[in-house]
């Protein structure tokens, strides 16, 4: 099995 | 007062279309340097961003920096209202709360407008750092849509392996397995048909069709698209539009339980 990781765990908030 | 003028108003239609799938609304922001966009999709997995700049319109009057927040499924019923040769052209006053299109046939016999209700939204803007990637992919966009459709018949996510001899989409499934290979190929007759890979080092990475089969509605924006891929961080795949900007979309890997 494998996960989705969110993409605003790899970019910064701005 | 904001206006902006596309002579070639399919491209407007088209890159709605590319981004209606993945966002419900997103805030168009309008500067003096053009129109950009970025937003994700409502379960925060993939992120969109576009730009579209001013100098790839016909004429762009941008007084002061506006932020149109639009519903997109709305905004794309305005736009089937156009035709592919229309002439576009989008229109808000300062702190205005309507944004108004404006669709001329080429001969200027018809004219037609709709105002649309604005939105306010709580935009989450994300800094995206620039990065040196492993592989640089550059491939005909239409294979790209060809081998996502393909392959997401046999699994839920395509592993994309990259070496400098070629790159490879594996899926798997209850069914079996799939692979389609291509092999580098700068020497073909046409250059939108080339497969130019640069790379640092190799990778093998694995993502979700279903947000691959999304990024691909971008596809009539451009004939080559670009992807680019390192370990550990996300995807970006690319779409260049001539003379304006582009469509990129950025999705994380998945990762190994």
């Amino acid at each position: 099995t494998s996960a989705q990781p969110k993409i605003s765990s790899y970019f910064q908030k701005t | 007062m904001f206006e902006a003028r596309l002579v070639q108003g399919a491209l407007l239609k088209k890159v709605l279309e590319s981004i209606k799938d993945l966002l419900n609304e997103a805030t168009w922001e309008c500067a003096a340097t053009g129109i950009s966009l970025q937003a994700m999709d409502s379960s925060h997995v993939s992120l969109v961003a576009l730009n579209l700049r001013s100098d790839g319109f016909d004429k762009y009057r941008c007084d002061r920096n506006v932020s149109l927040g639009m519903n997109l499924t709305n905004m794309a019923k305005i736009m089937k209202c156009a035709s592919n040769d229309d002439v576009i052209t989008i229109k808000a006053q300062d702190d205005a709360d309507t944004v108004t299109f404006v669709f001329e046939t080429p001969n200027q016999e018809k004219i037609s407008d709709y105002e649309m209700k604005l939105m306010n939204l709580d935009t989450e803007h994300l800094g995206i750092p620039d990065t040196d990637y492993s592989c640089i992919v550059k491939m005909p966009s239409v294979e790209f849509q060809r081998i996502c459709r393909d392959l997401s018949q046999i699994g839920d996510s395509v592993v994309i392996s990259c070496t400098k001899e070629g790159v490879k989409f594996s899926a798997a499934g209850d069914l079996g397995t799939g692979n389609v290979k291509l092999a580098q190929n700068a020497n073909v007759d046409k250059e939108e048909e080339a497969v130019v890979i640069e790379m640092q080092e190799p990778v093998s990475l694995t993502f979700a069709c279903r947000y691959l089969n999304s990024f691909t509605k971008a596809t009539p924006l451009a004939p080559q698209v670009q992807l680019s891929m390192s370990s550990d961080v996300p995807l970006v795949v690319e779409y260049k539009l001539e003379d304006m900007g582009y469509v990129r979309y950025y999705l994380a890997p998945k990762i190994e339980d």
